[in-house]
């Protein structure tokens, strides 16, 4: 449960711990033997040196790093991922390699979204239609009885004249 | 070959996104 | 085969081995810088020997001797602490999705599903502009009904206004007094014919 930057940095101090065990004082001498038997105060100072110049400058770089990449965020952040996802045991997806296949899951919550406003916009637009249709429906009916009316209206008219222009004919003789 | 591993990565990161926002300005002004 | 790490390239914005690389690079050079004021130490340290019987050349072959073991310890453990790295540290583990790519867990979706959704929105965008012109028919019938239903209500007035004008002189219904009228007149003809008779 250890982070990764505290995993980073544990990695580090043992890499250095153990590059420094590796070249220890007993083979640094070994190495340069005649000037410790010369020297060996000043070569024991040397050393100590050497080792704390190495540690300083590796952990410098490390420091260096992670400022620079902004690693210490980026790995929190990281840490933040899996322990979100842990849950999740089987294998995740991975991109495909082909854009457009990777694409589709993306795009298409979006798609989904514009198809269900579509959907609901042609029910609206079917159910006013309906009503329309209903009321053309009834017009039309409408229509028809006017015009039987003033068809009605019409024939009872012309009867009249018909009747008018017997009349006349009888007035008229 | 690194830099085509980070090119594509970060294409892989960004595009969708991008692509996302044209998608969908495509898709309102379709509805509109 | 490489691992080209192009998942984690994706959430690191480098690739992990490059980055160990440069970190390895980096404590390289410091070995070696640090080994090299080693020896700049104690050539100047050598110098305020006197009669010192080491020549440079074997500080030299002695740096040589300890940079070779430190290098070849150097490669071995930073093998190992790469190998962790890239394990434990840069590695986007398997069971892992980016928060990028959230929607191909919450939405996977096909190549195929896609194309019939996309289909399915074509089909239904033609549906909504059908029922657009359906809407417009509509609406252009019902103003034309309007309109005729208006011209047939104002030829009812018409026939209306008639009869008022009929009532309005006396004759309550304008046939009953159009009958009347013939029937009258018919008397009247009757009238005149027999008194012509008569007056021959």
């Amino acid at each position: 449960t250890m982070s990764r930057v505290e995993l980073l940095d544990t990695m580090v101090d043992t890499f250095l711990e153990k590059l420094v065990a590796a070249g220890s004082y007993q083979r640094f001498t070994d190495c340069y033997k005649h000037f410790y038997q010369l020297q060996p105060e000043m070569t024991q100072r040397i050393y100590d040196k050497f080792v704390s110049q190495l540690q300083t400058s590796i952990r410098e770089e490390i420091s260096e790093i992670k400022e620079e990449g902004n690693l210490e965020a980026v790995l929190n952040s990281l840490d933040r991922i899996v322990e979100e996802g842990k849950e999740h045991q089987e294998p995740a997806w991975r991109p495909s390699g082909i854009p457009e296949k990777d694409l589709c899951s993306t795009v298409a919550p979006y798609l989904l979204q514009q198809r269900d406003a579509l959907r609901r916009h042609v029910q609206k637009q079917e159910a006013k239609n309906q009503e329309l249709a209903s009321a053309v429906l009834a017009g039309r009916r409408q229509v028809e009885e006017l015009q039987q009316q003033v068809q009605a209206r019409q024939q009872a008219w012309q009867a009249l004249h018909r009747e008018q222009r017997e009349l006349l004919s009888v007035l008229r003789a | 070959f690194d830099e085509i591993i980070v090119d594509i990565a970060t294409k892989r990161k960004w595009y969708p996104r991008k692509i996302l926002e044209c998608v969908i300005r495509t898709l309102k002004a379709q509805l509109e | 085969s490489v691992d080209p790490m192009a998942y984690e390239a994706q959430f690191f914005g480098f690739t992990p081995q490059t980055c160990l690389l440069r970190i390895y690079i980096a404590f390289q050079d410091y070995l070696f810088e640090v080994m090299q004021a080693v020896e700049q130490v104690i050539l100047k340290k050598m110098e305020g020997i006197p009669d010192c019987e080491i020549s440079p050349i074997q500080i030299r072959k002695c740096t040589e001797k300890f940079l070779c073991f430190m290098k070849g310890r150097f490669d071995n453990l930073f093998g190992k602490m790469e190998q962790l790295f890239l394990q434990l540290i840069l590695r986007i583990p398997a069971n892992i999705l980016l928060p990028e790519d959230k929607c191909q867990e919450t939405h996977p979706c096909t190549e195929e599903e896609f194309h019939l959704l996309r289909k399915e929105i074509e089909e239904l965008q033609e549906r909504y502009k059908t029922e657009l012109c359906t809407k417009q028919a509509l609406l252009a019938e019902l103003e034309e009904q309007r309109i005729v239903q208006a011209k047939l209500k104002e030829t009812l007035t018409l026939f209306d206004e008639l009869e008022n004008i009929g009532r309005a002189h006396g004759t309550s219904d304008f046939r009953e007094s159009l009958v009347s009228l013939v029937q009258n007149s018919r008397k009247l003809q009757n009238i005149r014919d027999t008194v012509e008779q008569e007056s021959k």
